[in-house]
């Protein structure tokens, strides 16, 4: 052990594994999670040689090795409650991202929100036995977070009782979905729905894309990766082309909104119940933002009592970086912030759970809130968060800037948040027309509720700030 | 009846306040600029287009007192004291950060003086040096292990430079001793020039 971090360890004010519970949510929360990293940590199955040495084919490839035997594992351990998956599989990938994840993040969630109960009877079985391996396809090459903008097309054909789908244009191809390339076989797609000559908006549908026995591109599929991006090599983000493919009535996926055998449509109680499952992928990356900021803390902080760098005072050894206030300055907010982001990202999933509880019982009041916290939660921890990455490794030297430090992985894991699931900006927009709506109701005399309800206080005068 | 708004710069309840005081007046500023742009613009769309700045800094002051406002709540539930103490600590740096950081939105509102600002910079410091004991043992509770962090530099052992030297061996460029680009392209040019 160092003598410098040991020194460090000695003097703290209070004892780290009272404070591990707390973020834990409790001790037997704690034991369980260091169990179930144990379980890959000591498996000689995960060790492997280091991803930064292969090449991105040769990544891929070790990942998708990975994804299989982390199911498989998942199911010899009995791991099957969503925390603990989550725990196992962030051990197993460590700082890189998975060619299976949307199957489990987005795939699923999207069948257990949006499906019937005869929809999910089927497809369930099929998607947990991993005969169908999905993923979630909404971007298109031309139209990002504004999806009433997106070009795909699902025509209803009441003679067959089909939907004839279609990328009626180039910037209408899929674009960006993880595992969309070589690795899924299904995808839950996005597409404009037309039924009865009218154009009934955005709904989701599952199109098989791929064989299910040969993994072969089905007749009208045009499928691939989309090449190297800035970091995230172990993931075959996709194109797909879709050229009159057709599927089954019952492959739209119809608890809010329906197509009769007709072709006649219910539409769902809300529009953004088309959304949800970006909703929750939002409201989980708050969580993420905390994590990936609080590892490059961890990084950096831990070097910077281990490094010693110049004289503070003449003649005395170099003292550890952290003693310098320029050191302190950059990194303890930024430790402040992964613990402010760490309560922020408990929040947002129990509000998450508690509102879509609300909603499966019928209750749509909060889903406006909900859909507004998250866009801006997200926006603003993944800002904040990829900032406060790259000034971590910027904190740490030269030595920063090589892959062994493990911060250029976090950083270009971690980056793509401010942009996929939705924009940053736009995000922030979207949380600001909520806040212009509950400012004018608020205005009018009406209650808002929730985190803007200090709105009701400014209508009544009761927030007129005086200066000190 | 107004409010006199007291900012004492050592009470988190107080900055919670003023962060809350703060997102009132953007999103409130934001809607008002937007009125204004709807009556001169020549459509809702462009108006909005045109207070969009204004737009994303109330999302943005909103979402910052919802984080100050839950991470203040959650040291309630720290039984803890001498945990309580130094997470106070950090919640007291993350606000205080925020306002100096954001010092003319605060000035603006007439939620802190100038002076007051001075001395946010200066107590700011002073959590600085009062939390750089901890430090350590702060990012040591976040538990992560080591092969989960994946990196020589933030090894809990702190054994860097022998770790760092071992990695780079490992490199593909370190497989033979000579690189086969020697013999194909440098020593061709040596023998040419």
């Amino acid at each position: 052990m160092n003598p410098d971090i040991c020194k460090e360890r000695d003097s703290a004010t209070f004892q780290t594994e009272v404070l591990t519970h707390i973020l834990d949510g409790g001790a037997d929360k704690t034991a369980r999670r260091r169990e179930i990293e144990l379980l890959v940590i000591n498996d000689p199955d995960f060790q492997h040689e280091d991803l930064n040495f292969l090449s991105r084919s040769d990544r891929y490839d070790a990942a998708v090795k990975k994804s299989a035997m982390m199911i498989m594992k998942m199911r010899q351990h009995g791991i099957s409650d969503p925390e603990e998956i989550m725990c196992y599989k962030s051990v197993a990938k460590g700082n890189t991202t998975e060619p299976l994840g949307l199957h489990y993040v987005m795939f699923l969630p999207t069948l257990l929100n949006q499906a019937t109960p005869e929809q999910q009877e089927k497809w369930l079985p099929l998607s947990l036995s991993f005969q169908v391996l999905g993923t979630y396809a909404q971007t298109e090459m031309g139209h990002g977070t504004h999806i009433r903008g997106l070009e795909t097309t699902a025509t209803y054909d009441p003679s067959t009782q089909e939907f004839v789908l279609n990328s009626p244009t180039v910037t209408s191809i899929k674009w960006w979905p993880g595992g969309l390339g070589k690795t899924s076989n299904h995808a839950i797609v996005l597409a404009q729905l037309y039924t009865q000559g009218q154009c009934r908006g955005l709904h989701p549908f599952i199109v098989p894309i791929r064989a299910m026995g040969t993994h072969e591109p089905l007749p009208g599929v045009v499928v691939g990766d989309i090449g190297p991006k800035f970091g995230f090599d172990e993931v075959d983000n996709g194109f797909l082309k879709l050229e009159n493919v057709r599927i089954p009535r019952m492959n739209m996926l119809m608890k809010y909104s329906k197509v009769a055998p007709d072709g006649s449509y219910v539409k769902p109680p809300s529009d953004k119940l088309t959304y949800g499952t970006m909703v929750f992928i939002r409201s989980m990356i708050v969580s993420e933002s905390a994590r990936a900021l609080s590892k490059a803390c961890t990084i950096a902080i831990r070097y910077s009592v281990v490094r010693h760098q110049s004289e503070l005072r003449q003649g005395e050894p170099e003292p550890q970086i952290l003693d310098y206030q320029t050191q302190q300055y950059k990194l303890l907010p930024l430790l402040a912030t992964a613990y402010a982001f760490h309560c922020v990202g408990q929040y947002m999933t129990q509000t998450y759970h508690r509102i879509t509880g609300d909603i499966s019982q019928g209750d749509f009041s909060q889903l406006p809130e909900l859909h507004a916290l998250s866009a801006g939660l997200k926006a603003f921890t993944t800002w904040i968060a990829t900032a406060g990455i790259e000034v971590c490794r910027m904190a740490c030297g030269g030595h920063g800037y090589s892959c062994c430090s493990g911060l250029p992985d976090i950083y270009v894991t971690f980056t793509p948040t401010c942009t996929y699931e939705g924009e940053n900006t736009v995000m922030m927009l979207q949380t600001a027309r909520y806040l212009v709506k509950c400012y004018t109701q608020a205005s009018e005399g009406l209650q808002v509720g929730g985190t803007v309800s200090y709105l009701n206080e400014m209508s009544q005068g009761r927030l007129q700030p005086q200066p000190v | 009846s107004a409010r006199p708004t007291v900012v004492d710069i050592n009470d988190l309840s107080c900055l919670v306040e003023a962060y809350k005081q703060r997102a009132s007046r953007l999103v409130e500023l934001a809607a008002r600029s937007l009125q204004g742009e709807i009556q001169h613009s020549k459509s809702k769309e462009e108006a909005w287009n045109n207070t969009s700045i204004d737009l994303v800094r109330a999302s943005d002051a909103h979402c910052h007192y919802v984080v100050v406002k839950l991470f203040s709540a959650k040291l309630s539930e720290v039984g803890d004291t001498a945990v309580h103490s130094v997470l106070s600590s950090l919640a007291l740096l993350y606000a205080l950060h925020g306002i100096s950081q954001h010092s003319g939105d605060f000035l603006q509102a007439g939620l802190l003086s100038g002076p007051q600002i001075y001395q946010v910079s200066q107590r700011l410091k002073e959590l600085l040096s009062q939390l750089r004991p901890n430090a350590v043992a702060l990012v040591d509770a976040f538990d992560y292990r080591d092969e989960m962090l994946n990196s020589v530099l933030g090894r809990y052992d702190g054994n860097v430079y022998e770790n760092m030297f071992e990695w780079a061996r490992q490199s593909p460029l370190n497989r033979t001793q000579v690189h086969n680009s020697f013999h194909k392209y440098l020593k061709p040019l040596q023998s040419k020039l």
